[in-house]
C-alpha cells in the first residue's frame, strides 16, 4: 500500500459518501444519473467475485463490501424510495447505458489477461468502470447547473481513477511485479473522461459559484 | 523480468 493508493481508495470512499449524505439526508437525486449508479453496481459486482476467494487484507475486504453495499444500495434509493425517486430526473437521464455493457463484454472477452471466468469479468468491470460516468457527464450537460453535492461527487469520483495512475507509476518503479497494461489504459480512458468536467469544475466551483 | 500481475487492489 502507497500513499497514492490510500488517497486513491479515500477519495473513492469520499464520493460514495458524499452521494450518500446527498440522498439519505435530504432525501434528493437531483442531477443524479440512475443510469451511472446501475452501472458502478455491475462494475463492483463483476470486479469483486474474487471476494469469497482469494482474501489480500482485511482492508481490501472491507472496503469492497462498502462499495458494494453503498452502489446497490444507491441504486435501491433512487429506484425505490419514494421521497427519492421523486427527485430522480427520468426525462433528462436517457443515455443508453446498456449499449456500454455490451461492447465492454465483447472486449473483454477479446482483450484480456487470461481467459477464466473471474479473469473476464473483472476485465469487463474495468472498460465498463472506465465508461461508467458517461450517463452522468451527458445529464451534467442538459441539466446546466447542479448543487454542490453532485458536483463534489463528480469530482472525488474522478479523481480516485487519477491517483490509481499515480499508484501504478509509483509501483512500476519500486516493486517487482507489474499493474497489467490493460489495467493502465482504462484507467487512463477513464481519468480523460473527466477532463473537461475537471476544467469547469475548476474554473466554476472554485470561483465560489456551482457547477454549470 | 517483472514477475506477474498483482490483483490487491480495489
Amino acid at each position: 500500500m502507497n500513499i497514492f493508493r490510500l488517497a486513491g481508495d479515500m477519495t473513492h470512499l469520499a464520493s460514495v459518501l458524499v452521494l450518500l449524505l446527498k440522498i439519505h439526508t435530504i432525501k434528493s437525486c437531483a442531477g443524479v444519473s440512475l443510469r451511472t449508479q446501475e452501472l458502478y453496481a455491475i462494475v463492483f459486482a463483476t470486479r469483486y467475485l474474487d471476494i469469497f476467494t482469494s482474501f489480500v487484507s482485511v482492508y481490501n475486504t472491507f472496503m469492497k463490501l462498502v462499495f458494494l453495499g453503498s452502489s446497490f444500495s444507491i441504486v435501491w434509493y433512487m429506484r425505490y424510495h419514494k421521497a427519492v425517486h421523486r427527485t430522480y430526473d427520468r426525462e433528462q437521464d436517457t443515455f443508453r447505458h446498456w449499449f456500454l455493457v455490451l461492447p465492454c463484454l465483447v472486449l473483454a472477452l477479446l482483450i484480456h489477461e487470461k481467459f477464466t471466468f473471474l479473469e473476464v469479468l473483472w476485465t469487463f468491470s474495468l472498460y465498463l468502470e472506465a465508461v461508467a460516468i458517461l450517463p452522468q457527464l451527458v445529464l451534467l450537460q442538459r441539466t446546466r447547473n447542479i448543487d454542490n453535492l453532485t458536483g463534489q461527487y463528480i469530482f472525488l469520483l474522478g479523481g480516485y481513477r487519477g491517483l490509481y495512475i499515480l499508484n501504478w507509476i509509483y509501483r512500476y518503479f519500486t516493486e517487482p511485479h507489474f499493474v497489467h497494461w490493460i489495467t493502465w489504459i482504462a484507467g487512463l480512458v477513464q481519468t480523460l473522461l473527466y477532463a473537461d468536467f475537471f476544467y469547469y469544475y475548476f474554473l466554476r466551483f472554485i470561483g465560489g459559484r456551482g457547477v454549470e | 523480468e517483472k514477475e506477474t500481475p498483482i490483483k490487491d487492489e480495489l
